[in-house]
């Protein structure tokens, strides 16, 4: 059976808020190591990969591998519930057919208890290729989230080219070009503000915005976001969520028709 | 014009 409480209990409904608009059905997948889940979208452009590691639970207990399958808009239905503080625990059995959803206030003077019936999900399983990628950018995850969407007002794709002289995103639309450009940047005080560009050769590539602006709904996770680019793969955007957990979003290029 | 790739073509199933 499983038996998971997180006490960053709003780290949950952050990743449901940040795929429910990507994804509508899948699996949690447990196992002794954690909870993950993997997903593509309808249009099999993009894929969203999670993993909550077992350290970030605690007490965390699954002695067998179990597959919840969720619907995410019913999932956000009871996360409503939750409120800050609040302590969430999951239950589930082994073949299991809904999942138990506790959510304890901080103070413990109220606990709410909700059973979320699952369902059988056929899903198709991908192998994520180990990448070397060719620049790995790390930025504010406010100051992405803000070219994506600025961007997604002027076009309906931007060029993201990492050269040693910074990354660059630009896009082209009918009322013109936009073009914003980061260079690498380091602040003692603030370094949630740095940016990092890591090269090992310039990348240019082109992406749907409807997309990446879509996977900055992950922004509240984390003030920090990674971005990894190489040249005719597809495009991975990372938020570390506690510890080593993380919610990864891959994204296949656009090509010259 | 620009041709949207598919998430397929890079991952293969496993």
């Amino acid at each position: 059976m499983l038996e998971a409480r997180l006490s960053q209990s709003m780290v949950l409904k952050k990743v449901v808020d940040a795929i429910k608009d990507l994804v509508q059905d899948c699996n949690f997948d447990c196992n002794d190591s954690g909870i993950a889940l993997q997903a593509m979208d309808n249009s099999h452009v993009a894929l969203v990969s999670m993993l909550l590691k077992a350290e970030s639970f605690e007490p965390y207990r699954c002695d067998r591998n179990i597959a919840l399958g969720v619907n995410l808009v019913s999932l956000t239905k009871v996360l409503r519930a939750l409120q800050n503080d609040d302590l969430v625990t999951l239950k589930a059995d082994d073949a299991p057919d809904s999942l138990n959803i506790t959510f304890e206030s901080s103070t413990a003077d109220r606990i709410s208890e909700y059973d979320l019936k699952l369902m059988d999900i056929d899903q198709e399983h991908l192998g994520i290729p180990d990448t070397e990628y060719a620049a790995t950018v790390t930025m504010p995850s406010t100051e992405f989230k803000r070219i994506c969407t600025d961007l997604q007002a002027m076009s309906e794709s931007v060029t993201i080219e990492a050269t040693k002289d910074g990354i660059k995103f630009s896009c082209a639309g009918d009322i013109g070009n936009g073009a914003v450009t980061l260079r690498n940047y380091q602040n003692v005080e603030k370094e949630h503000l740095n940016v990092d560009i890591e090269l090992t050769e310039p990348v240019s590539l082109t992406f749907s915005l409807k997309y990446l602006v879509n996977f900055c709904k992950a922004q509240p996770l984390s003030d920090r976001v990674k971005i990894c680019l190489s040249n005719e793969v597809p495009l991975l955007v990372e938020y570390l969520i506690t510890g080593t957990s993380y919610l990864r979003f891959y994204l296949a290029p656009k090509v010259r028709d | 014009t620009r041709k949207q790739q598919s998430i397929l073509g890079f991952f293969a199933k496993s």
